[in-house]
């Protein structure tokens, strides 16, 4: 059954599943890798923006319950203008 | 050109369709009539009129495909993107394609249900964008919903009619209200149940059901169907049995015994040996201390022994005989941490054992 909001420790297969979703549905660029002393990487932001769009907790981590999320069958219109 | 939503709306109530090709999965009187009625759901609520045609260039032309399809954004095989459309525009605008990759149905909750799909596209391809509203078919996710009784949402028809205006034709018998999402915040919040779940807490009203868990203040808000697609909306009670990790639903002398997501039996209220004038009960609520599973009927209430099955004797009884204080009708019920927490419209009555603590609001456990 769908566990809690807890970190996952995500083997790549998840960790690009989830870039690639980010990428289509809420126009993460191709680099996230934090730059220019950004302190938060775009993935990040883009997942707290993906968990504040669907109601999760917003934490900006890839939890259990956000790649359930993710996982879920849906449309494929992005959630954001890109 | 990606598959996008914008906000723009067509410049005209008159459109065209056109269905390109078929999907194998159905027949292809099947896949017209899901298409016209997905069309209709937004025709009925505005001054929009689609006329269908069978050559040419229409304003929404409808394709079934699979990958890479040529338009900048291709589908991913089975399950994930089931569908996507373009807002208004000239070309490729409300064009709809749908993901062979996928199982369609016409009428079945099983794969992915064609006009609950169409309908949601089609909102893209009038102008639409996705709601965060957990209730609104222009939601991102996909979640069955009973087709021949589905009324549009209330967000979707105020987002279609802020575009479009509404259906200036009176209809000949009044639409059914648009179904609100339940509102956490409201005063007047009357749930229908609530029930323990392996450590979380659900809170059921109408079709939806928020979830809460004890170490994060928000909950989420979630259509029942997207969790158990065979349960039904506005249930009776609920309740767990955590010694036999087992949630049952009461819905009029329906019983479902869930364990997680699986419905794994289904009975009637008589395997609770309720006394069969009883047709429906109003709450119930496992005793954790007792073992005993009280079900609340207006202002009474049985104790049913689940470990030797039986009704226990002398039931039934006044609730305020057992809660003093506690002299309304109990409408949902549950137990945490040894307190026994019953709910009377949008009041909740907190026992410790059999002596009255607070009387709470809902806002107590719902974050609002």
């Amino acid at each position: 059954f769908r566990v809690r909001s807890v970190p996952l420790s995500t083997d790549m297969s998840d960790e690009e599943f989830a870039k690639n979703y980010l990428k289509e549905l809420y126009a993460m660029q191709e680099d996230n890798t934090p730059s220019f002393g950004r302190k938060v990487s775009e993935m990040s932001l883009k997942l707290s923006e993906m968990q504040e769009f669907f109601g999760l907790k917003v934490t900006g981590t890839l939890d259990a319950e956000t790649l359930e999320m993710m996982k879920q069958p849906r449309c494929g219109v992005p959630d954001v203008a890109a | 050109y990606r598959a996008d939503s914008s906000s723009n709306k067509w410049p005209t109530n008159k459109l065209t369709y056109r269905i390109e090709n078929y999907t194998p999965d159905m027949s292809v009187a099947e896949v017209d009539d899901s298409i016209q009625r997905a069309l209709q759901v937004w025709a009925r609520v505005t001054p929009l009129k689609f006329t269908r045609i069978y050559s040419g260039i229409a304003d929404i032309m409808i394709s079934f495909a699979v990958g890479d399809h040529g338009d900048g954004s291709p589908f991913d095989g089975p399950n994930g993107f089931l569908a996507h459309a373009f807002g208004p525009a000239d070309g490729l605008g409300g064009d709809t394609h749908f993901d062979d990759d996928e199982t369609f149905t016409f009428k079945s909750s099983n794969g992915y249900n064609l006009f609950l799909v169409a309908a949601h596209e089609f909102g893209h391809a009038l102008g639409l964008d996705h709601s965060t509203d957990p209730g609104a078919l222009m939601n991102a996710r996909y979640t069955y919903r009973d087709v021949d009784s589905f009324v549009l949402p209330r967000d979707d028809v105020r987002k279609i009619q802020a575009l479009y205006g509404s259906n200036p034709e009176i209809p000949d018998k009044p639409e059914p209200t648009p179904p609100p999402t339940p509102n956490a915040c409201d005063p007047r919040l009357v749930l229908d149940a609530v029930t323990g779940l392996r450590g979380e807490t659900y809170f059921f009203k109408n079709k939806f059901f928020w979830r809460s868990h004890p170490q994060m203040p928000q909950t989420e808000q979630f259509l029942i169907k997207s969790f158990w697609p065979e349960l039904p909306g506005d249930i009776d009670a609920a309740l767990e049995d955590p010694s036999a990790d087992l949630v049952y639903i009461f819905k009029g002398q329906k019983v479902w015994a869930l364990n997680g997501y699986d419905v794994v039996n289904r009975k009637s209220l008589s395997s609770f040996r309720l006394p069969a004038t009883v047709k429906k009960i109003n709450a119930a609520v496992y005793d954790e201390s007792t073992g005993k599973m009280l079900f609340f009927v207006g202002k009474s209430y049985y104790s049913f022994d689940t470990n030797n099955k039986k009704m226990d004797k002398g039931y039934p009884k006044q609730v305020e005989e057992r809660f003093p204080g506690m002299t309304g009708k109990v409408t949902a019920a549950f137990q945490n941490n040894g307190f026994t927490y019953l709910f009377s419209g949008p009041r909740v009555f907190e026992f410790n054992e059999s002596t009255l603590m607070r009387v709470l609001g809902n806002k107590h456990f719902l974050q609002c």
